[in-house]
């Protein structure tokens, strides 16, 4: 039990050492256990720093910086244990339009090995759908489908 | 395994019957403030077994229930139906393609299927265990959820990761 | 003390049902006393319904709705008790497109008697603008001003 | 009354002098994520004499100060200046222009300036009562802010009332 949270860990913690390097073009960052002796009840310590910037408390970082980070650790995780699916509501609604872009790069290829289904207000997420869904509400307040085309 | 399509009526705004047919790939849903968008996490969340109303930003079990508007009026039932790809049988069953149904009654009377049979809650729970689906998974993120990962105490976080072990 | 409270909390009321339906393009809202007896303790409850729908709780309305509604209950006060300045940090990032154009329309209405200092990632935020302030980062890490020039 | 300039120095990304003119009417500060945006707000809150450091999003007092990076070594002390247009004597004072200095260094010792006078934190912090501004007062929304006036408890909007009447 305790040697397969480990060896998950490990692998997590590999995994978003080089997330986070793509995602913000450089930095680094390390998934802790803040009790090395006592793996039961150790806690997880994320740290992380931008490219350029010194380390400082993960509370400093703008509202942008902390979006990424969750965001390369949730990758981490899907890729290291694919779910068949995952639901994402609006988790790039903080990133400006050149963190999009790594973001949508990196989506990508986790849609590779994880059906990805995102609800999102972002041009550039529209635009690396397979496939895309309006809802619109009439003056009824109830939802319908639009089916949206997609030109590419 | 992939999700196939979903199907809602009578959850939250969803009062007429939609379905919604997925693809493999990316899936983006799209539309203004308050459409509804939302709410078909929610009704996934809540046909995958979810039971605090709380995270499906209710405060009693009748609110994910149609309660009308002023162009209509309340409707006494919701169902949602998630159809899945079981094609590889991650899921231990030997359907190809497995169908869970959720209702809910006014009365508070709730009714699961697995492919159209009657279960129990229980059994959908303990379907989707170890699949990273389900309760304190990480496949479904809220919408101003992704901070959380960042707030949460490490040993919030260690209970996550226990989770995808 | 209670009745220069109970003063201002009229008419920020009076206010509120205003502004909400402005920003909404109809609806309404109300803010409510929750223990009209005991005035010194009572609290304050939000009620908002937005066009077309039944009143809920406010924990069922979206994302954009929630935001929307604090909004009109900031611009109430703002109205009701200018302060010299404001300085509002991406507080429209949930908004979409169409309540962008009726928060920025009011926020013009709202900085003829308040200042307003806005950081924003929304263009059209930008474009009610009087002055545009550009920040951007050195490789150092270093934040530094750009002077942004606004071409009507 | 309206905020005329802003000047920032060694606080927190702030490393180089900077001095930002505002005008009357709708100011847009715009920039990529991390470029120092919200800072500013941090800086404005700090020179009219935030004590919260988690308001500040730091977990102690030496956080306000420029760190250093790979490119520079850190600094010994933060200040920010806060100039006012005070034609309309919204101040209670004499001048038609108002000036607060805020500035603290790594040991811990703070200097407070009013018009280039020391002065001590109670002096700024009593200058804004009733205005709306600073302690417990509407006029600054951090980011991610805007939701806590709905998720508040009525009771804790109660207090925020107070402020305003
Ligand atoms: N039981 C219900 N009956 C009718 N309408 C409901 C019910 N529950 C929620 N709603 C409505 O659904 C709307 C919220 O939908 P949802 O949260 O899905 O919006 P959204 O598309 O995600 O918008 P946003 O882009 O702002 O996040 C609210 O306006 C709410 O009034
Ligand atoms: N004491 C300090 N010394 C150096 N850098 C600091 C210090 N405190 C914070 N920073 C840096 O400032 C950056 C955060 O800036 P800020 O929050 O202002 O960004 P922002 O422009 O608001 O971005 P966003 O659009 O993502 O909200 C962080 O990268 C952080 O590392
Ligand atoms: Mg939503
Ligand atoms: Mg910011």
């Amino acid at each position: 039990m305790e040697e397969m949270f480990l060896n998950t860990f490990q692998r997590v913690k590999v995994e978003f050492q080089k997330v986070f390097v793509e995602l913000f073009g450089g930095g680094k960052a390390e998934l802790i256990l803040d009790d090395g002796e006592n793996l039961l009840d150790s806690g997880i310590e994320i740290i992380a720093q931008p490219p350029g910037k010194k380390l400082q408390n993960l509370t400093l970082l703008s509202g942008g910086e902390r979006a990424l980070t969750a965001i390369a650790l949730l990758f981490s995780i899907l890729n290291i244990k694919a779910t068949p699916f995952c639901i994402l509501d609006e988790i790039e609604a903080a990133l400006d339009d050149a963190n999009i872009d790594r973001f949508t790069r990196y989506l990508k290829k986790v849609s590779g090995h994880t059906q990805v289904i995102i609800i999102t207000h972002r041009k550039g997420t529209m635009e690396v759908a397979d496939a895309l869904y309006g809802i619109a509400m009439e003056e009824t307040a109830v939802s319908k489908l639009i089916t949206v085309k997609l030109e590419d | 395994m992939y999700l196939k399509r979903v199907e809602l009526q009578g959850f939250k705004s969803f009062a007429d019957r939609i379905e919604i047919e997925f693809q493999p790939g990316i899936n983006a849903i799209v539309g203004p403030n308050g459409s509804g968008k939302s709410n078909i996490t929610d009704a996934i969340r809540w046909v995958l077994g979810e039971q605090s109303i709380k995270t499906l930003r209710g405060s009693k079990l009748e609110d994910v229930i149609f309660a009308g508007s002023h162009g209509r009026r309340p409707m006494g039932m919701a169902e949602v139906s998630i159809i899945l790809d079981n094609s590889d049988h991650l899921l231990p069953l030997e359907y190809s393609e497995v169908c869970i149904t959720r209702r809910v009654f006014r009365s508070g009377e709730s009714e699961f299927y697995l492919n159209k049979v009657p279960c129990r809650l229980k059994d959908i729970q303990e379907l989707f265990m170890d699949t990273g689906i389900g309760k304190d998974g990480y496949s479904i993120i809220s919408q101003g959820e992704v901070d959380e990962f960042l707030i949460s105490r490490p040993e919030e976080r260690r209970l996550m990761f226990e989770e995808t072990a």
